[in-house]
């Protein structure tokens, strides 16, 4: 990603799998 | 042009994983260490382990569903490193360290050697 510019985003990228249905 | 990066999307899909591993979805393979049973799934071993990645990637082996470990190795140790691989945290006790190790070796997962080695020293010291 060579001179462009990047963004960090902090929060949470894909959904949580729960522990059980 | 830009781009975003998540920087916690590492950790976020490991969590999953784990999630999947304790719920059993999609596990693949059962390793066997000493008749103690440990289901996982072969990519993520095979991405943390020297050993399975040459099991999984051999063409007469990548079908095998349950492998049996040396006898040497403790489950305990095992366990551990297991869930360094879904946790990205290796447990560390005075009293398991050294089966962690041996694991370690014989898995081929020689960062966690190295590191656990850096670990016994510096508690030496």
């Amino acid at each position: 990603y060579d001179g462009v510019t990047t963004i960090k985003e902090m929060g949470r990228s894909v959904h949580e799998i729960p522990r059980q249905d | 042009d830009s781009c975003i990066q998540f920087t916690r999307h590492a950790s976020d899909v490991l969590l999953n994983l784990n999630r999947l591993r304790s719920r059993d979805i999609l596990t693949d393979v059962i390793i066997v260490v000493n008749r103690e049973h440990f289901r996982a799934h072969k990519t993520v071993l095979m991405a943390c382990s020297g050993l399975f990645y040459s099991i999984f990637t051999d063409q007469m082996k990548c079908n095998l569903n349950i492998i049996n470990l040396d006898p040497e190795i403790n489950p305990e140790g095992f366990q551990i490193l297991l869930d360094f691989m879904y946790t990205s945290r290796l447990s560390l006790r005075e009293t398991s360290i050294m089966a962690v190790m041996n694991a370690a070796l014989y898995l081929q997962m020689e960062h966690v050697v190295d590191t656990c080695q850096r670990f016994l020293k510096a508690s030496e010291e």
